[in-house]
């Protein structure tokens, strides 16, 4: 454990908090990308699959894991069910099938080991790095977003961010290297390039989030 | 055997 990856960690956590902070206190989904979090939900189940099998690692790794893997359940609950009024599925139209199909093809080809497990786990990395996609579509084309949900992309285009230096640090203080984490962190964290532009001459200036037309 | 890295970040 680094400091990049502790605070990374940390605004990974926080960008749930915002997320559930806005849903409750708005009583709105609005603006949230339904098929977005429902990538997230897969992407956690199918890395997280050595929870089921006993590869300990510290207890830290493993709340973190069934926290990420509970709350991303419950948000999805929320879309669907509590506020399901709230959503508008006419705005989240992005083909999840673009995502999921080239991801899982990625992970067939990129893996550690020919293995369920290793194969699920590239998976995993891949679709998590374009993920953010259906969110940043429904940005797109609203051309707006609430500060909150501004926010909430930050939190995670930051937690993403923090990984680069923590793999630096790694690689200097461990030796290691995960090419398949650092080069799909790597893309992930670009996608966050644009918005971050807009976010920080916008929203931090205490703006309005809104695409230039 | 090429060895698998242990997947210790989340």
């Amino acid at each position: 454990m680094n400091i990049f990856r502790l605070f990374g960690d940390l605004a990974h956590l926080a960008s749930i908090f915002i997320l559930l902070h806005k849903v409750q206190t708005s009583r709105s989904c609005r603006g949230i990308s339904f098929k977005t979090q429902a990538l997230y939900v897969a992407v956690f189940m199918t890395r997280y699959l050595d929870l089921f099998l006993g590869t300990w690692v510290s207890f830290y790794n493993t709340l973190m894991k069934l926290f990420f893997i509970g709350s991303s359940c419950y948000i999805l609950y929320l879309i669907r069910f509590q506020f399901r009024t709230t959503y508008d599925p006419n705005l989240d139209t992005f083909r999840v099938e673009y995502l999921l199909v080239p991801s899982f093809i990625l992970g067939l080809i990129f893996n550690y080991e020919f293995t369920l497990t290793e194969v699920m786990w590239s998976f995993s990395i891949f679709l998590e790095a374009v993920a953010i996609f259906p969110q940043l579509f429904i940005l797109q084309r609203t051309g707006e977003a609430e500060a909150i949900t501004t926010h909430y992309i930050a939190a995670l285009g930051i937690y993403r961010g923090l990984y680069i230096p923590n793999w630096i640090y790694r690689y200097y203080s461990e030796g290691s290297v995960d090419p398949i984490a650092v080069v799909a962190g790597i893309v992930q964290t670009g996608l966050y390039a644009d918005f971050f532009y807009v976010y920080f001459t916008k929203v931090l200036q205490g703006q309005r989030f809104e695409l230039p037309a | 055997k090429e060895q698998v890295p242990l997947h210790d970040e989340l």
